[in-house]
This record gives C-alpha cells, structure tokens and sequence, in this order.
C-alpha cells in the first residue's frame, strides 16, 4: 500500500505547511522521507521561518520548535479529527505574540471540538468562553469558576 | 460537545470531589499557580482513559491516591469520572452490550478506582473490563495515546522523536 | 575520603534547602544517598513544598520542579562561585509570582557576580541594570541598548 | 566584573560584527522575541569556551557560520571573541607564558573561529592551543561543563538526570 502511504503524506504535508505559514506569517515546511522511496525510512521535518535559509531543524530556536511542532499536531488533527483537545502549557516558550497567534488558530477549531488549555497567560485566558481558576490550600485542590473580561 | 463532566475524588491534590464541567463547545482555559492543580486535572482524565502510572508522574497506582498532604488523612482510595454525552445514541450500541437492559440514557459515565490494593474500570457506575472503555473511546474517536492530548513539557516531542517513530505516524493513520 | 564526601554532601545539601525554602516561601527539602553509607550509590533530591506530603520527584509540578532545580543549581554556586551566571529562559515554566521571586533570588548573586538572563518576563528584566533588546530582521540578528523604567 | 566584552562576527544569525558589551557587575537582561538570536547569543560564548557543535545546536562547527538568511550571501567564516578583564593581573602568568613580549594589558581577549575546513583558538589575536583557553577559564573559575551556564530547555536537567549522575557532581567537588 505505497501509494495511501504517500498519499497520507502529501496531505499531511500540505496541511503542516498551511498551518506552520499561518502561525509563522510565511515562511515554509514540508515533510519527506529520510530516504527518497523507502517508506520504511524515516520521516523528516523541513521547517524554514520566513526571511531565513533553511537549517537543520535542531538549530531553531526553542520558540521556532515549539511553533513547527504545532503546526505538526494540528496537521495530523487535520487529518483524523478529535473531539476534544487537551493542551498542558504548551505556550511556555513562546513570546506575547507568538502566544496570540496559537491562541487565535485554536479559535479555528474551537467551533468543532472541545479545547482544554493551561496556560499561564492572560491573553489565552481572555480568548476562552469559559475559564476555571484553581487554587491549592493546605495540599487540597480546588476549582472555581471565573468570568474574565 | 462530547465531554460533559469530569469528577475527581481522593485523586492526587483533589481531595474533596471536584466537578468540572466541560459542556460547552470551544474554548476552556484552565488558570492557576505553579502547584496548584491544573495538570492534575489533565492527568485525572487520561487516568480514566488507561494511562500507565509512569504517563501520570507516579511510580505506581497507588501514589494517585490523594495522600493527606502535610498533616490530614490520606484517602482510601482514588475515584476520577468522567460523563459523556450520548443524546446522539452514539454509545448506545454499548450501554445495551454492557448493562442488557434497555436503557438509553442521555450521558454515558466511565471511571476509574484505585485503591492501595485494587484498581478497576466502570461503566455506568458499575464495574466493568479495560475493553468496555476502549469501546468508548474508539466510539468517541478519543485515545490518550494519539496527538489531541499534549502533556505539560511534551509539546515539542514530535521534533525531538526519531524519524522512524515520526514515519510510524504515517503508517497508523494510512 | 568518606569523610569529605559526607562533608560537602552535607553542605550542599543545607544550601539547597536554605535556598529551596526562600524560592517556596517554607516547605523542606535535603540531599541523600540512595543506599545509606554507600558514597558510590545515587544522590536522592528529596523536595517538600510547604503545605505538602513529601512525595516522588516526578509527581511536583512543572513549575515545582524549576524552582527546586534552580534551588540546587545555586547551591552549588554557593559551593563554588563562578564570575559569570547565564540563564537562558529558566522562567518558562514559572507564574508570575514565582518569577519575580528569582529573580529576587538572582538579585542577591548579582552584587558578587555577573548574571547574563535571558527572559521573556518584562519583570525580570526590570531587576536588570542594563538591557539588550535582539531584532531578527532578514535573517540577521541586531543588538541593541534598551532602556526600560 | 570579569567578562567585558563579547564580539559575534559571522556567526549564526549574527552576520555583521555584533559587540555586546557585559562590563557592569550586577544582572544584564537580553530580550527579543522568537526566533531574534537571544540562545546564539550564549552559543556564541560557549563556543569560545570550547563546547562542541551538537551542544550549540549544530551538527558540525560549519553550521555555526552564517548562512546567508533566504537571500543573502553566507559568511566565509564565524569569528567569536569574549574579553576579559586583567587589571588585577590574574592572567598575566599565562600572557607572559604565551606570549613572551613582556606585555601586561589590561585586557586580554580569547577566540575561535571557525571555517568550512578550518577550526583553531585566538589567544590576543593569535592561533593558540585550545589547552590555552582551558587555562584561562580555569583561572577566571568559569566552565562550560559547569553548572553556572544553564541552557534554554535544560533548567530541570539537574532533576532528571540519573542519581548517580548527579552523585558525581558531589564528587567532582569534593
Ligand atoms: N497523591 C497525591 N496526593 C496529594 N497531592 C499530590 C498527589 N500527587 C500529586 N500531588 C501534588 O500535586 C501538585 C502538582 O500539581 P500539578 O502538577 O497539577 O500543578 P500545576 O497546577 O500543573 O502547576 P504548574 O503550573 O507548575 O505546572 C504537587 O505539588 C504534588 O505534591
Ligand atoms: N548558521 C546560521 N546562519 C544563519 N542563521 C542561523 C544560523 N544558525 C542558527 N540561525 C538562526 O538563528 C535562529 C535561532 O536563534 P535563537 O535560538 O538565538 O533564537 P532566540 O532569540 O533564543 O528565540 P527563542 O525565544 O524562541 O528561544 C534560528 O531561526 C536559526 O535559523
Ligand atoms: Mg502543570
Ligand atoms: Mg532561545
């Protein structure tokens, strides 16, 4: 079954270099086999932020990984849609704006899906219809729920 | 939306039973300090969906049991629910498999206990097999070991895994 | 020399609590072996946030394992002081709270010692006595002297 | 104050000579978003400090020139000075070691540059040993494989590394 092999991965691909464009204003990536024909090889991430030349992937920055990385996990929801997504901090490394801009591609598939963040920025919060603020007293957890405006 | 409810009792930090309600579609921002909880959260709900104790920060079941903190009582055992909604008749072929009594009810319940020498599944409050809640999730196209769920730390791990793990995406989802 | 591995063990073990219970505001913490009179066995981190049960290294947070990281990290400077500190990002995973108390904690090494911090936090690098801002602009990276009050 | 200045010529993403002074005691904060070299910036200094290209990101020292950016021309070589202060003479055994001029400056500058065949040590300008720079660092205390440089993402190595590991860095300073 070579071929849905490659086909699986060329709409991937296409759906990783459209996400990876809209969260890097630009730029491009693509994913191919470690060796041209093997599908038991591996497979590669070539990701290449707008302006620059593309490099080995671990020379990135830490903000530029977590960004690429991303768009790789929405392709593959692209691709085999879930009902709910859940996503631990997964803005710690990112800048204020860069933070935004993850925020708003999460508002894209917030009107299919249930969307789980944790995230230690207000700005994420402000984007959520509904916020729970926990708290911890004595060991003992607790859940409130907010209204942010 | 799918996920109703998520019910912690005597699950690592949250003692009391704690009811989360995730009704609404779209967006819901989990907020708090460094220890307070948040992940704990996230580690109650893929509990209830199988994860392995070492995927939970813990060495072994038991140490999810809520451990009395400084100075309180641990509690005896550790219960996470989790509510589904079901006014599709989308887990409906289950129930009737499972419980052979002509229910349909509009929200499903799975769980999860573990106690410091048990642990077991349930379904609709009753116990039943892993399977029982495989099926569940299969349903619900919902699976802890698939991309939707990313753990604190982990965002990055699909760069960092080997490529030939990363061409075994490919292969599960052709 | 049994005798001075006890003895340094010992007092990096004092320093990382002493330092621990400043970042925490309380809370206990030590160094021990793993096989009690074996100096060829493991060094255990054993870490109590206050109001806690002391409880395996893996189940604290994300945040709580930082500031008992950065606990022991300066510990050992306090063992052995080098000229110059850098940190690159080490608040990630830290709120805002917990942020602003490293960076008190850094205050008091920056009267013996340079610390170079690399922050997303403007917090942080209000604490700074001076500031460099980098610009990326087509593919090359710009430094410039920033003045923040 | 030690480190006085640290100079970036054609490396990473810093094309043009980039002199990036450090001389105040006291704490420097480098700010930037995503992506505007802040990480090089330390790479840069480890780099003169001896550390080997998978530590900087790279997969071997060729990567570290400059690129050249989408559309630009690449640099021929990546040049990495740091100076340091002497005024209170503390290198002047290994100035007059090396150098053999009677000189005493008040500052003396080590480096490393790099080419697509070519790596070597600057010692005040001129090719050194890498032994050199290691004497150097070893009379200002400072070590790249110590724990005073702590790099972006490696925070809680300290906690996740193995017990024995750790235990040898009682060890080392005993
Ligand atoms: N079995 C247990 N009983 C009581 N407390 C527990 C148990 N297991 C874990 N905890 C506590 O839960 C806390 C961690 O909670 P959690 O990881 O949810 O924090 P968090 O809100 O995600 O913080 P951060 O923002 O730092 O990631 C730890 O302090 C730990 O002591
Ligand atoms: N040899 C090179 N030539 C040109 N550019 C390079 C070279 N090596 C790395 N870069 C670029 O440097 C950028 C990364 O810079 P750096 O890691 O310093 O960012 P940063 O400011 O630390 O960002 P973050 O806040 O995300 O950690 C990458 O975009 C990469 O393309
Ligand atoms: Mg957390
Ligand atoms: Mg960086």
């Amino acid at each position: 079954k070579k071929e849905k092999f490659y086909s699986t991965m060329e709409e991937l691909s296409e759906y990783f270099e459209e996400i990876f464009q809209k969260l890097f204003d630009g730029g491009s990536a693509h994913l191919e086999l470690s060796r041209e024909g093997d599908i038991e090889s591996g497979l590669l991430i070539k990701a290449n932020p707008p302006g620059k030349e593309l490099i080995v992937l671990d020379s990135l920055s830490g903000g530029e990984k977590t960004l690429t990385a991303i768009a790789f996990i929405f392709a593959l929801q692209e691709m085999n849609p879930a009902p709910v997504y859940v996503m631990d901090e997964i803005d710690a490394a990112l800048d204020q704006r860069r933070s935004t801009k993850v925020a708003d591609l999460l508002d894209e598939y917030s009107s299919d899906a249930q969307l789980i963040l944790i995230s230690h920025n207000e700005e994420t919060a402000k984007h959520a219809e509904q916020v729970f603020g926990v708290t911890m007293d004595n060991g003992q957890s607790e859940v409130l729920s907010i209204k942010l405006n | 939306s799918i996920l109703n409810n998520l019910i912690l009792r005597g699950f690592k930090s949250f003692n009391k039973k704690t009811t989360i309600p995730f009704q609404k579609q779209g967006m819901t921002a989990i907020i708090g300090e460094n220890g307070s909880g948040k992940s704990n959260i996230v580690d109650g709900l893929t509990f209830v969906m199988g994860q392995r104790s070492s995927k939970l920060r813990a060495n072994k079941l038991s140490q999810l049991i809520y451990n009395g903190g400084e100075d309180g009582t641990p509690a005896d055992r550790a219960r996470v629910t989790v509510t589904l909604d079901n006014t599709d008749d989308r887990f409906s072929g289950i129930v009737s498999e499972v419980l052979e009594n002509g229910e349909n009810p509009d929200e499903i319940t799975i769980g999860r206990k573990v106690t410091q020498n048990s642990s077991a599944y349930k379904f609709m409050g009753k116990n039943c097999k892993r399977s029982v809640i495989d099926d569940v999730l299969d349903e619900a196209n919902m699976d802890p070991s698939r991309h939707h769920i990313v753990n604190q730390g982990k965002v990055t791990e699909i760069i960092n895994m080997s490529s030939t793990n990363r061409r075994e995406i490919i292969d599960r989802l052709a």
